[in-house]
């Protein structure tokens, strides 16, 4: 899955 | 998400409550650094460049988009504040825009062989946004240590932030532990972050809690 997805967080 | 995540994020939301209330009720924008909320509002778009490409959730969308109408609707108020009174607004900003680009550029999480060249455009933005949050702080910081009258309403709004900035703390330990989640470079930034406020919350204990009617 792309890295971004991985940035749940504000 | 855990409720170190959901007590930082509410208290981050507040910040923003706090300093609209001020701008609104007082109708004045001294002691609001421009700068520090032109910064905020550049975090926000870099940070948030994923809206674009990434759905994590409704909240996640609601509060990003609310966070960046919210700091462009500040940015806008103070700057054509006619009362203005800043002068003392007077922090290099470059001091610390070139740095977090330059730190950003090195040190980030591109996958250059995965993704494409916008994906890891996006994640030099995402570094540069952290590590430009971590500090954008300072021209507000300094600001505080120059005026005399600082209301209490702007001290509340930075007390907010650092409540924010210590509950993401605990929120990654807790992370960390149980998810095995671990973004380093938000990490070490977050602790200096929120090590800025130290500074500030020794002033904030100084001039507003002692001076709280008993």
């Amino acid at each position: 899955s792309a890295k971004a997805d991985s940035k749940d967080e504000l | 998400m855990n409720i170190f995540r959901f007590v930082g994020d509410m208290s981050h939301l507040a910040s923003f409550f706090l300093l609209l209330a001020k701008l609104i009720y007082t109708k004045s924008s001294t002691g609001v650094s421009l700068k520090t909320q032109a910064l905020y509002l550049t975090v926000f778009v870099c940070r948030y460049l994923d809206l674009l490409v990434a759905f994590v959730s409704w909240y996640n969308e609601l509060m990003k988009i609310f966070f960046i109408a919210a700091s462009a609707y500040i940015v806008y108020v103070v700057a054509t504040s006619t009362r203005n009174s800043n002068a003392s607004d007077t922090y290099r900003v470059e001091f610390l825009v070139i740095p977090a680009l330059v730190l950003a550029c090195f040190v980030n999480e591109t996958h250059w062989s995965k993704g494409g060249w916008s994906l890891n455009v996006m994640e030099i933005l995402w570094a540069f946004s952290i590590y430009l949050e971590a500090v954008a702080v300072l021209p507000q910081l300094k600001m505080l240590h120059q005026l005399e009258d600082t209301t209490n309403i702007t001290m509340h709004y930075m007390a907010s932030l650092g409540i924010y900035r210590a509950f993401y703390l605990l929120n990654w330990v807790y992370r960390l532990y149980y998810e095995g989640y671990w973004h380093p470079i938000a990490v070490v930034a977050g602790i200096v972050q929120t090590l800025l406020y130290a500074d500030f919350f020794i002033l904030y204990y100084q001039s507003v809690l002692l001076r709280l009617p008993s």
